[in-house]
């Protein structure tokens, strides 16, 4: 998951902050 | 859109209308001129928009949450560019050789081979003229576009059972949707399944476009859309 951080975050939180 | 559906009764089908995004609309930097580079930094930054959205999107397919976060990850990773494909194809319906990137940017074939787009303009016009010609509706649209996403193949899936379950689903859906509005045709859904394996080298044509647009550099990408062509390399 370190290679796919972003899409990690957004299906773990929904958080987009720098994308 | 061109081919309206009719209202129905199968509830995955009305809640995967409900939850479909709404259009995105194209922001061209005003200080850059108007070019190839131009044109190609707007797609870029629109599919970036895309990507979120889709994502977003995903999280609302019937049984998609429930999936484990790795299955998550890999169905998104591998199908993103289907599902964005699949956007573009139904977007365009209405227009005659152009392709509907955004709610209010459509590029003509002489931009597209302007912008080094001309191989993935063809193909998508292919796809697009399939559609059509099946006069695809809305709720067919959204129906196929939760089965690109399931049907991904990917080989990171862990719980193969589960991803299979979530595509009986879907297909029960469409198959209950043609019952109910197409019943004058018995191998409509076949027909519409059998336009996945187009929707798939078409969206390898636009992962293998834009990976080599990464590679020259000349254009700004964000992060998001960076992360999801890496995964499909």
């Amino acid at each position: 998951t370190e290679r796919h951080k972003i899409l990690h975050r957004l299906l773990q939180e929904g958080s987009p902050s720098d994308i | 859109h061109v081919f309206s559906g009719k209202k129905t009764t199968n509830k995955v089908v009305s809640h995967l209308i409900l939850v479909e995004p709404g259009e995105v609309f194209a922001t061209p930097d005003p200080s850059l001129p108007d070019s190839d580079l131009r044109t190609l930094t707007t797609l870029c930054e629109l599919i970036n928009r895309e990507l979120l959205m889709t994502i977003g999107w995903a999280k609302h397919v019937p049984g998609f949450s429930a999936l484990s976060l790795v299955d998550q990850m890999a169905l998104l990773q591998s199908a993103w560019m289907e599902v964005l494909v699949l956007g573009m194809a139904y977007r365009s319906l209405a227009l005659s050789d152009e392709l509907a990137v955004g709610g209010n940017l459509a590029l003509c074939r002489e931009q597209c081979r302007r912008s080094g787009l001309l191989h993935l303009h063809a193909a998508l016009l292919q796809l697009i003229g399939k559609f059509r010609k099946a006069k695809l509706d809305r709720e067919e649209f959204v129906v196929m576009k939760a089965m690109a996403l399931a049907n991904s193949d990917s080989t990171h899936i862990e719980n193969t059972e589960a991803v299979l379950s979530l595509q009986d689903r879907l297909h029960e859906a469409l198959q209950d949707y043609e019952s109910e509005h197409h019943a004058e045709d018995p191998h409509r859904s076949g027909k519409l399944l059998m336009t996945l394996p187009l929707l798939r080298q078409t969206a390898n044509e636009a992962v293998r476009t834009f990976c080599q647009i990464r590679l020259e550099g000349r254009i700004p990408m964000h992060k998001l859309f960076l992360e999801m062509l890496e995964a499909k390399i």
